[in-house]
C-alpha cells in the first residue's frame, strides 16, 4: 500500500515512446573508445569534452565530504591514500584511471574514488 | 535501479534499465532534487568500444567511470547490474584489498571484462556467477536465444540464486530492483510491485521497446534518483539511452 500513493505513484504510463515531455531531459551522445590505443589514452576524447561536468560532479562530492568533515581531512585522506590504491588496481583499469586524471586535471585519488564508488558507497 | 529482461511472443529479447543513483548524497531544497544525481546526468555518454576497427561492445556510462553498469555485446548478450545491500558489503572487500588479500574483483571491472571478453550468454553467466567480488551485486543478463534472461544474485563470494526466464511457466520476463526476489522489498521502497503490475498489464504479446520504456517511465519506477534509461535489443545489436527527469510530485527514491 505504501507504493500506491498518488500523485507520487501513478497508473502504468503509455505512449511515452519515442521519449518526450517532462520526464525526458535529452538524448545521449555517442563516443568511441579505441581498445587498440594505450589504456592511458583511450578516454582522452570523452574526458576532454566532459571535463567541466566531471569537475562539477567531483566538486559536489567534495562539498558533501566537507559537510561531514569540515576540516577537509577526509579529502586529504582520499588524495593521499587512493593514489597508492591506484597502483594496486588491475590493468588496464589502473592506467585508464591515471589517464583520466591527467586529462581532466582532477586529483588521481578523487578519480579513483569515483571508480570504486560502488564498493565505497556500501559504507 | 530497475532492470528488466523480457521475451516477446516471437522470442526476441528486450533488456531495459533505469540507472538510479545518489541516495542521501545531498538534497537540493530549492530544486527538490538529489545533488549528485543531477551532477551525473550531464556525464551520461554512450560508448562504442572498438578493437581492430570493429565494435566489441557498447555501453551507457558516466564519463570518467571506466567500469560498466550497462552494456551490450551485439548479437550475443546484454548486461546490467543493480546494487545489492548486505552487511557483508563492499567496505569489507576494500579492507581485505588494502590488507593485501586481492583475489576478488571490483564489481564494475568484472562487468567490463565480461562485456569485453565473454563470447556467449552461458560464458558470461558463468563468469558473473563464479568470480569472487569485493561487493555483493545483482547481475541481470540477457542472451540471444529464447529463455536466455536471468538475474544472478551475488554475495561477495557466492552465487546465491539464479532466476531465469521460463516462458512455459509463464515467466516471460525477469525484473530486478534492489532486493532479493524471494523476499519482500523494503516497504518504503517497493518499486518491484508497480513495475511488475505494468509488465503484466502490458502482457507478452505487447512487449516492445516502446512499452518497456512506458514501464520504466511510470512513477515510482521513475523517481528522483533516475539518471538515465537504456533500452537494448540484442538481436539487432541496438542500445539507446535517454537522460531522465521526474518533475514534482515524484518519489525521492
Amino acid at each position: 500500500s505504501t507504493q500506491f500513493i498518488p500523485p507520487y505513484t501513478e497508473d502504468c504510463r503509455t505512449d511515452t515512446y519515442p521519449p518526450n515531455g517532462p520526464t525526458f531531459r535529452g538524448a545521449v551522445g555517442w563516443y568511441t573508445v579505441d581498445l587498440d590505443s594505450p589504456p592511458s589514452k583511450r578516454w582522452d576524447a570523452v574526458i576532454t569534452e566532459k571535463k567541466t561536468h566531471l569537475v562539477n560532479m567531483i566538486q559536489a562530492i567534495r562539498d558533501l565530504a566537507n559537510a561531514f568533515v569540515p576540516s577537509g581531512k577526509l579529502i586529504e585522506l582520499v588524495d593521499v591514500t587512493l593514489p597508492i590504491m591506484a597502483d594496486t588496481l588491475p590493468s588496464p583499469f589502473s592506467e585508464e584511471i591515471k589517464g583520466i586524471a591527467a586529462v581532466s586535471g582532477i586529483p588521481l585519488g578523487e578519480v579513483v574514488l569515483f571508480n570504486i564508488f560502488y564498493e565505497v558507497f556500501t559504507v | 535501479c530497475t532492470s528488466i529482461v523480457a521475451e516477446d511472443h516471437k522470442g526476441n529479447l528486450i533488456h531495459g534499465r533505469n540507472l538510479d543513483f545518489g541516495l542521501f548524497m545531498g538534497w537540493d531544497v530549492k530544486n527538490k532534487s538529489w545533488i549528485i544525481s543531477e551532477k551525473l546526468k550531464p556525464l551520461v555518454v554512450n560508448l562504442d568500444f572498438r578493437r581492430n576497427n570493429q565494435t566489441v561492445f557498447k555501453s551507457t556510462n558516466f564519463a570518467g567511470y571506466v567500469g560498466m553498469l550497462t552494456g551490450i555485446k551485439p548479437h550475443t548478450f546484454t548486461l546490467t547490474m543493480n546494487e545489492r545491500f548486505s552487511l557483508d558489503g563492499g567496505y569489507i572487500g576494500i579492507m581485505e584489498w588494502v590488507l593485501g588479500k586481492r583475489d576478488g574483483m571490483w564489481m564494475s571491472f568484472l562487468t567490463r571484462s565480461v562485456l569485453e571478453d565473454a563470447n556467449s550468454y552461458e560464458e558470461a553467466k558463468t563468469r558473473l556467477a563464479q568470480t569472487k567480488l569485493l561487493a555483493p551485486a545483482y547481475f541481470i543478463l540477457g542472451g540471444n536465444q529464447t529463455g536466455q534472461g536471468c538475474i544472478i544474485t551475488r554475495s561477495r563470494l557466492l552465487n546465491i540464486d539464479l532466476l531465469e526466464i521460463d516462458v512455459k511457466l509463464g515467466r516471460w520476463y525477469v525484473l530486478e530492483t534492489n532486493y532479493d526476489h524471494w523476499e519482500e522489498p523494503l516497504f518504503l521502497d517497493d518499486r518491484r510491485t508497480p513495475a511488475m503490475k505494468c509488465m503484466n498489464q502490458t502482457a507478452q504479446k505487447n512487449i516492445s521497446v516502446n512499452t518497456m520504456y512506458d514501464v520504466l517511465s511510470t512513477k515510482p519506477v521513475l523517481n528522483k534518483l533516475t539518471t538515465y534509461t537504456t533500452l537494448m535489443q540484442v538481436s539487432e545489436g541496438k542500445l539507446e539511452s535517454y537522460i531522465r527527469d521526474c518533475p514534482n510530485p515524484c518519489m525521492p527514491w
